[in-house]
C-alpha cells in the first residue's frame, strides 16, 4: 500500500531538502522502495542527489504539463532512490497551470500511474503555498512539517494548517497530519522547546521523534552529490533520520 | 540622494528579513531615515517589528494595486525604522499583477512619492523570483545578496544572476549590485570559506564585509518584536551588522 507523504512548509530554509533525501535514504536502506519528487523550479534536491538539473531531457514539469509520461522522467539516484526531478522550467508551471480547471490534481494523476511501484511516495516543495504545493497536498495521503523551532518557523505554522484544512475541504479528504518534524534542533536553547511544545498544544500536532539536531555533517552532503547518510554514515544525524524513517514505516498518520 | 537596495536571494532561510531588519536598525543608530518594505505574503518582516499583519489596515498590497497611497500604509516602528508592511493579502498580488501591463514598475512608482523622505530604503524578498522580487529589483538602485555559504545557495547564485541580468536588461538599466553578504557563517568550517571563494571569483562579486557568524542570539529577537540591535545591543551579531551599515553608508555600488 503505497504512501504518499508531502514535505510542506512555506517558511525558507526549514531543512524541507535534506529530509526528504534523508528520510529517503534511510527508508531505502530499511529495504522500502522509494521515489522522490521534487517541486521546487529551484531544484535543490534534484541536485543534491547528484543531478544537474540543467542536463536533465525530462522533469516533473513536462510530467505535470502531460507532455511526458512520469515513467519515462523518473531517474535513479546513487542513494538507491528513484527520483522525478526539477528543472527550472517548473517555474513557468505556476503560470501555465493558473487558469486550467483542476490544477490542484495534475500531480495526483500523474503519480497514479508509477506510484504502486513504490512504498513511499515523498513530494519536496518549495518555499511557497503555490499550487505546486497545493498539487503536492492534493496528491498526498500525508503532510510532515519540518520545523526549525524559532519564532519565524512557528509563525507560519497558522497559516500552512489553514491551507491544509482548504485542501482537506476542497481537494483531498483524506489527507492526514502526521506530524511536525523539529529540524536543525538546538536542545541547549530554551527557545526552541518551548516554541515546539506551544506548536503542539496550539495546534494539537503530533511530533515526530527524534527531532534532528543542528549538524555541519548536512552541509557536505550536497556537494557530493549523496544523502548525509552516506557522507556521515554514522553521524548523529544520519542516525536520527533513520529513527525517524523507522517510526514513519510502523506508524500511519491518525488524523 | 535616496538609496533603494534590494536584498534578494531565491533560497529559502538566508537571512533576507534577518538583514533587512538588522541593517535598517543599524542605519536608524547611525542616524540616516531608514523605510523597510516588506515585499513577502508570510510578513515575516513585519512581524519581526513588533507588529501583528492580521491587525493591519493597509498593507503594501493596496499599495501595489494602486488602492491606497503609501504614505498611508507607511508605520513606524520601536526600533526607529518605517516600514510599508505586509499581509497575507500579498499573496495575491502574483496573481493580481500577472496580467497587467507595467507590472514590474508597480512598486518602483509607489515608491516615488515616498522615497524622498529616506536616506535608505531597504526592500525585503520572498524566497522567489516571482513578480515581486522582480518588482523590487525593478524599483533599486542597488541589490545586496545575502548568502549561507553553502552548496545549495551557491547553486542559486547564477539563476539569481540571470535575473538580475534581465531586469538590468529589460526594466532597470542603473541595477547595481552591491555584493554578497555572507550569513549564518561558520568561519571554523573549510566548506563555507570555500563557498565564498568560489562565488566571488566565478561571478566577480564583491563581499560585503564583516561576514555575519551564526548567533543563537538572532532567533531571540523577532520574539521581542525588536531587532538584534536592541536585543542583544553588544553581541558580535549586531556588532557585526553595525559595520556592514558603515561600510555600506560610505561606498555605492560600483557596478
Ligand atoms: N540538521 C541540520 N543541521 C545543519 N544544517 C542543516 C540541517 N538540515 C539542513 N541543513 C542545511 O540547511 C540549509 C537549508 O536546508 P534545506 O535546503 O533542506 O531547507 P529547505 O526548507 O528545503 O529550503 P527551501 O525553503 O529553500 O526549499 C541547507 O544548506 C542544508 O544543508
Ligand atoms: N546569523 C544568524 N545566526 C543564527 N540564526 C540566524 C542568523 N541570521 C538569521 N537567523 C535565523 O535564521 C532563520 C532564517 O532567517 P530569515 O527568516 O531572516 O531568512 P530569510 O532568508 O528571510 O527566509 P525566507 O527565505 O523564508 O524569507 C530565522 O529564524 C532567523 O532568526
Ligand atoms: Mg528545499
Ligand atoms: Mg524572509
Amino acid at each position: 500500500m503505497t504512501r504518499i507523504i508531502a514535505i510542506a512548509n512555506q517558511k525558507g530554509g526549514v531543512a524541507k531538502t535534506t529530509t526528504v533525501a534523508s528520510l529517503g535514504a534511510a527508508l531505502v536502506e530499511q529495504g522500502h522502495r522509494v521515489l522522490i519528487v521534487d517541486l521546487d523550479p529551484q531544484a535543490c534536491l534534484t541536485f543534491s542527489l547528484g543531478h544537474d538539473p540543467e542536463e536533465l531531457e525530462f522533469s516533473v514539469h513536462d510530467v505535470l504539463l502531460g507532455r511526458v509520461a512520469p515513467g519515462l522522467s523518473i531517474i535513479t539516484t546513487e542513494d538507491g532512490i528513484d527520483i522525478l526531478p526539477s528543472t527550472i522550467d517548473l517555474a513557468g508551471a505556476e503560470a501555465h497551470l493558473l487558469t486550467r480547471t483542476g490544477r490542484e490534481y495534475v500531480l495526483r494523476t500523474a503519480l497514479e500511474d508509477v506510484a504502486a511501484g513504490y512504498d513511499f511516495v515523498l513530494l519536496d516543495c518549495s518555499p511557497s503555498l503555490g499550487v505546486l504545493t497545493i498539487n503536492a497536498l492534493t496528491a498526498a495521503d500525508e503532510v510532515i512539517i519540518p520545523m526549525q523551532c524559532e519564532t519565524l518557523s512557528h509563525r507560519g505554522v497558522r497559516q500552512l494548517m489553514d491551507t491544509i484544512e482548504d485542501v482537506q475541504r476542497l481537494c483531498n479528504r483524506d489527507l492526514k497530519i502526521r506530524g511536525v518534524l523539529p529540524t536543525m534542533f538546538d536542545s541547549r536553547t530554551n527557545l526552541a522547546k518551548a516554541v515546539l511544545a506551544d506548536v503542539k498544544e496550539r495546534y494539537g500536532l503530533e511530533v515526530l521523534e527524534p527531532p534532528i539536531a543542528k549538524s555541519v555533517r548536512f552541509a557536505e552532503a550536497p556537494a557530493a552529490g549523496r544523502s548525509v547518510l552516506k557522507t556521515a554514515k554514522s553521524s548523529r544525524g544520519a542516525e536520527a533520520y533513520r529513527e525517524v524513517a523507522i517510526n514513519l514505516a510502523e506508524i500511519e498518520a491518525k488524523n
